[in-house]
């Protein structure tokens, strides 16, 4: 562990609380993608698949068990008790266009043929995209919530984070695992229009609108 | 072993 990846760690909490409390305090999922949270339940499920048989740390699987219990309670909130302010109707991205390439890419380029690596792997692949509905409805909407910017900005900034943990990694332990670096790049690369707007309005306390 | 296969991080 470095303070890197720790620091990417807590704001990947933070971002999965705000967006909890957002939700729960507004009682209100509008400008909120359910489909990218379907996305990042899929995620944690494909990838925590381990987490009864492979045990790393407490840390580890204190951490894999709240992301599990945060996301399925994200999608219960959207889907059932909030479905209601669901907006369905910007929320329109075809998320199958996602999980096929993912599913086939992870065919193709992986550590390891083990339904465990290879569920890792698709979950890698899924997640450097699963935030793209999310963006997409913020464009189609050309405005987010100012909780739902700050919820984006921890989001993007725990795998730049991770980035930093990697070559941290790479000069410290050389270890380096180019499926994830690769994958996390292209994820962070997708919130640098976001990160833009984020520091130049909603840091100068202006709402978040895409220009027009 | 590969030691990729044992993923350390979340």
């Amino acid at each position: 562990m470095n303070i890197f990846r720790l620091l990417g760690d807590i704001c990947h909490l933070v971002a999965i609380i705000v967006l909890l409390l957002k939700i729960w305090k507004t009682r209100s999922c509008a400008g909120i993608s359910g489909k990218s949270q379907i996305l990042f339940a899929l995620v944690y499920t494909t990838r925590y698949v381990d987490l009864f048989f492979t045990y790393v740390s407490l840390y580890n699987s204190v951490m894999k068990v709240i992301f599990l219990a945060s996301s399925y309670a994200t999608l219960y909130l959207i889907y059932v008790k909030f479905k209601a302010t669901y907006d369905f109707n910007h929320d329109t991205f075809r998320i199958e266009f996602l999980l096929i390439p993912c599913v086939i890419l992870s065919l193709l380029i992986t550590h390891d043929y083990s339904p465990v690596e290879l569920l890792w792997t698709f979950s890698i692949y899924l997640e450097a995209v699963a935030i793209l509905p999310q963006l997409f409805m913020v464009s189609k909407t050309g405005e987010a919530e100012t909780i739902t910017s700050h919820y984006l900005f921890a989001l993007g900034a725990y795998r730049a984070l991770y980035i930093v943990n990697w070559i941290y990694r790479y000069y410290t332990e050389s270890f380096i695992d180019g499926i994830a670096v690769v994958a996390g790049i292209i994820q962070t690369i997708l919130y640098a229009d976001f990160f833009y707007l984020y520091i130049t309005k909603v840091l100068k306390g202006k709402d978040f609108k895409l220009p027009a | 072993e590969d030691d990729n296969t044992h993923h350390d991080e979340l």
